[in-house]
């Protein structure tokens, strides 16, 4: 079941985020501000319980400039390992599939592969290369991606994919596991004589003391 | 877990991305906590689609890259905060300043190891204005100061100066405590240590029966 920003704020509200002052404004849109991104949020019965949205897809329409920061816990999830691999030979990407509910960590080469196949299913949907995909993950650790109804999810996700608010609004909610509130934030300014639009979503409750490089 | 897709349309390229995106995260995620610990999954992903048809931006020395990395601080900021405002169990956010240190990164250290304190959480969360907790979380960070210099606020209520606890208003300072936890608000605290240039802040939360009480059944 795919939602749109309104029906995913049925979920869980959106957390309040205090910006300080700054040559900026604060503007709507999340991870779908910026121009050329779009996302979405669905319900692909990835969840142990209930029906909050547990996938989401941020995608970019032409080849985009890629960064990453990485948990530096030695016990990484496949998706750590994958996203530091792809990044390692590639300087740009197109895709951000994010999961909630398993964590694909301690999931040995079975996890790694989990994740090569969701990555090539989406490129094929996407029409992309598989290398140009990147993935997140969280939730229960030492538990396997449900992979089955992750990939019959893909087209549907795929098809809701949006670039208004609504859409990321969506993406916001699918993230997140224990969080009592969505993040989202985006901000524009004025940058070398152009508007330029900065967005980003985020999760996270608890196991929180980030160490990434 | 703590995970984080970032996006914009500024036209910029890879070295120099990466390079101003591990240092926003450097500003922001790796300076919050709700319970020390560090996942096996903490993901930020940082895509420039360049589609804003701004200047390129090739140096970190260009002054549309410090505008950029000042932005993109402010975003990472703006979510890494609501993370810790979200923790477990927490009535409310704490806001670690630490100034008067040589280096932007020795603040950093000191401000996280005072936000990440079990005892400075709990006393937050007991509306229990504790200076000396605040001081020996500080004294233990690992960067060395004169404690003959340290000073510890809480909102503007001075607690401590030159190294020793002031006279203050107790009950003032706990009902300071009392309203942000009535409304899920900023609790900040705010430390000196010295002379020097820099400063830097860590946000967290405070420690409620709640965080115990949800990590005990929630089990893997």
């Amino acid at each position: 079941v795919s939602v749109s920003g309104s029906e995913a704020f049925n979920f869980i509200p959106a957390a309040p985020i205090f910006l300080p002052q700054g040559p900026w404004n604060q503007i709507p849109g999340g991870v779908t501000a910026a121009e050329g991104f779009k996302a979405a949020g669905m319900y692909g019965g990835l969840r142990a319980k209930g029906e909050k949205p547990d996938l989401a897809l941020v995608t970019c329409d032409v080849d985009a400039t890629s960064a990453g920061a990485f948990t530096t816990n030695v016990v990484a999830a496949a998706p750590v390992l994958y996203c530091k691999n792809i990044l390692n030979v590639s300087k740009s990407a197109r895709a951000v599939l994010i999961n909630a509910g398993q964590a694909n960590a301690a999931t040995g080469d079975a996890g790694y592969q989990d994740v090569i196949e969701c990555s090539n299913a989406l490129a094929k949907l996407l029409q992309m290369k598989p290398e140009e995909v990147l993935i997140e993950s969280t939730g229960v650790i030492g538990q396997r991606i449900k992979k089955g109804p992750l990939l019959e999810s893909l087209p549907k996700l795929v098809n809701s994919l949006s670039s208004s608010t609504e859409g990321a609004d969506a993406a916001a909610v699918a993230i997140t596991t224990t969080d009592l509130v969505c993040k989202s934030v985006a901000i524009e300014s004025q940058v070398g004589g152009r508007t330029v639009r900065i967005g980003g979503m985020a999760k996270g409750s608890g196991m929180i003391h980030p160490n990434m490089a | 877990t703590m995970l984080g897709v970032i996006t914009t349309d500024a036209l910029v390229t890879s070295e120099v991305w990466r390079e101003m995106v591990q240092v926003a995260v450097n500003r922001s995620f790796n300076q919050i906590t709700v319970d020390g610990d560090t996942s096996t999954n903490d993901t930020v992903i940082a895509l420039a689609s360049g589609l804003s048809g701004s200047t390129r931006i090739s140096s970190l020395n260009y002054h549309e890259a410090i505008h950029l990395q000042a932005c993109l601080d402010v975003v990472m900021q703006g979510l890494a905060k609501s993370i810790a405002w979200d923790g477990e169990g927490a009535t409310c956010l704490i806001e670690v300043t630490v100034s008067g240190a040589d280096s932007e990164a020795e603040a950093a250290k000191i401000a996280r190891s005072i936000a990440s304190s079990s005892l400075v959480k709990a006393a937050v969360y007991g509306r229990d204005p504790n200076w000396g907790r605040i001081a020996a979380a500080a004294g233990y960070a690992g960067i060395s100061f004169h404690q003959t210099k340290l000073q510890v606020l809480l909102g503007n209520i001075l607690l401590m100066e030159d190294g020793e606890p002031q006279p203050f208003d107790r009950a003032a300072a706990s009902n300071y405590l009392k309203k942000a936890g009535e409304t899920h608000g900023t609790v900040e605290i705010n430390v000196s240590v010295g002379d020097g240039p820099a400063r830097g802040q860590a946000w967290g939360c405070d420690l409620s029966y709640d965080y115990v009480k949800i990590n005990a059944e929630y089990t893997t």
